[in-house]
């Protein structure tokens, strides 16, 4: 059973697939492992899918790990997946989301990159795509989506780490989600989780324009972040990605707002000063149980908001 | 497999939208390949910059040069990966 696993170390993805059919296995009734489609390199990319039936119910999706070197982001996204199997049932608020909603989520978003930080560059970023004409291989894939693609904030060099590609959703990494998310067609929030430097984050990132629900999502994520301070004490600034970081074209919660999933966040996970991507494995446990609050902040309320 | 022998990561707390300009222009400078793991963006953030150990001593002149304070986070990242990696081997070990 999964009461093996470590939830407080790194694991390479044979071992975090491996884990998923265990958790499925003891939760049948609960999660599903659907793939959504194959990396460049064709590894398969599997969302956890927790539903408690009906077919293409109001859900929420959370990705993580979609830059490969943030190494916490993924860890995050396994204890998250473990929390909720195990609360559903005892966690009442938990529970109730789940008679009403479906959960997906992605822990892999960048299979090939993942793999090629633990067996190759601990510092890679991107996915492992080859670039025509050029010897730099991956795209940024928060640089790949179709909101603002190819704007400020993203580069049309190859080499760079923010390379966006050369088409919008190009990276069959982000195809796959874009496919999944436009075929399901009922998801009423978005959310995708970074490292590191403690921020949770809404639209846009390709212009320093407010959305029309800027005020709402901002309440929201001051409310989240309260609950995640609560626990540590992690410090946390709220904002619009353009407002609190910088201007990024291309990114995926600006497509998902603007395809109407009006709950679209991004986080950038805690950053101890000392360590940036190299987050020591004992802060696992703590950084993915403090996020958790704030993400269930974000999905209790999206439960109690139905649009 | 990539190694970062000597490879530190600088922190630097900006205090000024000149400070962020400098570290801007640093981080159009190709040559050092310098890898930004935070971005010179506001006075608000922090900017981590992995430094390769063949431009320490050029990165830190130039900070030095424009009076622009920083501090070693990571002294060998190498080291720390290394740690990372056997903590890794160990838990597979224990698990398997």
């Amino acid at each position: 059973g999964t009461g093996g696993f470590n939830f407080g170390a790194y694991h390479p993805l044979e071992t975090i697939y491996s884990w998923m059919d265990t958790l499925v296995a003891e939760h049948p009734n609960l999660i599903t492992k659907v793939e959504i489609g194959r990396s460049y390199e064709n590894r398969p990319m599997f969302v956890l899918k927790f539903s408690t039936g009906g077919n293409k119910r109001p859900a929420i999706w959370i990705d993580t790990g979609i830059h490969s070197r943030e190494w916490v982001s993924q860890a995050t996204g396994v204890w998250t997946a473990n929390k909720i199997a195990a609360d559903y049932g005892t966690d009442a608020s938990l529970t109730s989301l789940l008679k009403t909603m479906d959960i997906y989520m992605l822990i892999l978003a960048n299979p090939d990159g993942y793999v090629y930080t633990h067996t190759s560059d601990r510092m890679w970023r991107k996915t492992r795509s080859r670039n025509p004409g050029s010897m730099c291989r991956g795209v940024d894939p928060n640089r790949n989506w179709d909101a603002g693609f190819s704007g400020p904030g993203a580069s049309n060099k190859p080499c760079s780490d923010s390379y966006h590609g050369p088409s919008a959703h190009s990276e069959v990494e982000v195809k796959n989600v874009v496919n999944l998310i436009k075929s399901h067609g009922n998801f009423k929030s978005f959310i995708s989780v970074h490292a590191y430097s403690q921020l949770l984050m809404y639209p846009y990132g390709y212009n320093c324009r407010d959305v029309s629900h800027q005020r709402e999502l901002d309440s929201i994520g001051r409310a989240a972040v309260q609950k995640l301070t609560s626990l540590y004490g992690t410090r946390y600034k709220v904002g619009s990605i353009c407002k609190i970081i910088y201007q990024a074209s291309g990114g995926s919660i600006d497509w998902s707002y603007n395809l109407g999933i009006k709950y679209s966040f991004a986080f950038e996970l805690r950053d101890t000063g000392r360590y940036g991507f190299i987050l020591p494995a004992n802060q696992i446990i703590p950084t993915a149980s403090e996020t958790w609050l704030a993400l269930k902040h974000i999905m209790e309320y999206v439960r109690d908001h139905p649009y | 497999e990539k190694v970062f022998i000597g490879d530190q990561v600088i922190r630097i707390n900006v205090e000024s939208e000149e400070q962020i300009q400098l570290l801007q222009a640093l981080e159009r400078e190709q040559d050092w390949e310098l890898d930004f793991w935070l971005h010179p963006v506001s006075t608000e953030l922090p900017v981590d910059i992995r430094v390769p150990y063949s431009s320490l001593s050029a990165v830190k002149d130039y900070l030095s040069a424009h009076n622009i304070p920083f501090s070693v986070m990571i002294n060998n990242l190498q080291e720390l990966l290394d740690e990372e990696k056997s903590e890794m081997e160990e838990n597979q070990m224990r698990e398997r």
